[in-house]
């Protein structure tokens, strides 16, 4: 099961969600597998400040169509990760253009899907992506079986779930079927009525397709990067633990986690 | 003075920078030119909730070198906006590689400060980026006397810092000039133990370029963009108000805004 972490805009929550849906999941005894398609390496920055080097991050699957298995770190507690490096920031440029590039991803997650033994082998696959609709995101989309967009609860943010939407329609035809997706909001404030009126506006806008959990503005999410943690694992009884746990339980009962 | 409001971080309040300092110089008597160079045009539906068509806006600049007076809007009360569209997501790719495309930008507002009439002259130039280091934020970096990096006071945000002073260092050999710099603490929330650490490790890295000023988390900063405002006019003796008139004093008094 693989889901793509998408929203063009940026700061709404894409890494975070990642980050913390796995750390659910892998509560839950699921195993999962980070894959980290942002040039900037947030996502890749918590396991490791440092980074690895190019040739070791997803870079080289564009680069050199490497294997994915041989890119796979392990994530002590989560899972899996393939890390991201600045070098992706070019493979719109260098490989944009390049033959079925747009399914490069698919074809490495189901090769690393196919072989025997246990590294990088998951139950639910999450792809962090970059806040830019080019080749890696369209990577993405066209590798998951369903979208999750998180969006921060501002207006600005409910304005670009509106733009999503309009382009995951205009893609309906060369993906040949409509990709599942659920909204989540995110950075959700109850003192403010701000929050409240976004979601009430995206539940109008997406009905079912938005989801019922809301995640909390909560300190301990944002602490959690600097420790190289995840919520859990950071402040396990905080309200951001419990909101992505209520997370993982609604998209496992609404179908949308297989 | 052109400034171009930089972060390749999402979401850390670049537009929301450009539009409410843009409203603190018009309030000071300064006119005011604001630039969107984002594809998602987050800027320019303040302005207009519907935009305007892909010839109406800055993608003709690059797609037919249209002269820039020609794009000009007027913003009542703070000055005037060159529009984005959704068209800008193709620079990258259909001009990307054009003769002198990283100076197009700089040469239409070189074209524009010439001309006689009153339309889109400006004392302050601010440029919307969006959060990917592209052709169009090269564009605007390169055609800039100065850039304002809002950083977001959390965690991730001040990775983000890091790798802009690096980048930055990188385009000095091509840009042939330091960059003069402020780095600009927004989002900072004095209950959180958070703000003042990242506000002290930014000190740390980038001394005297980190602005003292910060601005504060603040609602109606967060709610102006609903009903087309800038927070001045929304909420004016708001926080958030009084941190961007604080802001403009600050660079107006330390030379970075001449
Ligand atoms: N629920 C929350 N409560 C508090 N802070 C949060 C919450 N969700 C996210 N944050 C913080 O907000 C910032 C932006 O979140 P994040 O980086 O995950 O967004 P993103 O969509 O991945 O950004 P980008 O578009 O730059 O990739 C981070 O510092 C994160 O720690
Ligand atoms: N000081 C603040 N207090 C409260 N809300 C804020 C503040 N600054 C920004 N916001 C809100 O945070 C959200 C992100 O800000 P903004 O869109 O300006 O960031 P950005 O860097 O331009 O994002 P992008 O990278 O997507 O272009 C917006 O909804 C904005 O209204
Ligand atoms: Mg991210
Ligand atoms: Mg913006």
């Amino acid at each position: 099961m693989r889901i793509a972490v998408f929203n063009q805009k940026g700061g709404v929550g894409k890494t975070t969600t990642a980050l913390n849906l796995a750390a659910a999941s892998a509560r839950h005894g699921k195993r999962c597998l980070l894959v980290d398609l942002d040039p900037q390496s947030h996502l890749s920055s918590i396991h490791t400040i440092e980074g690895v080097e190019a040739r070791a991050s997803i870079f080289s699957l564009y680069q050199h169509n490497r294997p994915l298995v041989e890119l796979v770190i392990e994530w002590p507690t989560l899972g899996w990760l393939i890390p991201a490096h600045a070098e992706l920031i070019k493979v719109d440029s260098l490989f944009g253009k390049g033959p079925n590039i747009i399914n490069r991803l698919k074809a490495g997650l189901n090769e690393l899907a196919t072989a025997t033994h246990d590294k990088g082998q998951s139950d639910i696959t999450l792809i962090d992506c970059c806040p830019f609709l080019g080749v890696l995101s369209l990577n993405a989309l066209f590798a998951a079986d369903g979208v999750l967009i998180p969006v921060s609860s501002d207006h600005l943010s409910l304005r670009g779930a509106q733009q999503i939407n309009r382009t995951l329609t205009a893609l309906e035809p060369v993906l040949k079927r409509r990709v599942p997706r659920r909204y989540l909001l995110t950075r959700y404030d109850r003192r403010r009525r701000m929050s409240q009126d976004i979601l009430t506006q995206m539940q109008t806008l997406f009905g079912a397709d938005v989801c019922t959990t809301v995640i909390s503005e909560n300190v301990a999410i944002a602490e959690s990067p600097a420790v190289g943690r995840d919520v859990f694992a950071h402040a396990a009884s905080s309200r951001g633990a419990q909101d992505y746990a209520a997370l993982l339980d609604e998209l496992v009962m609404s179908g949308f986690i297989a």
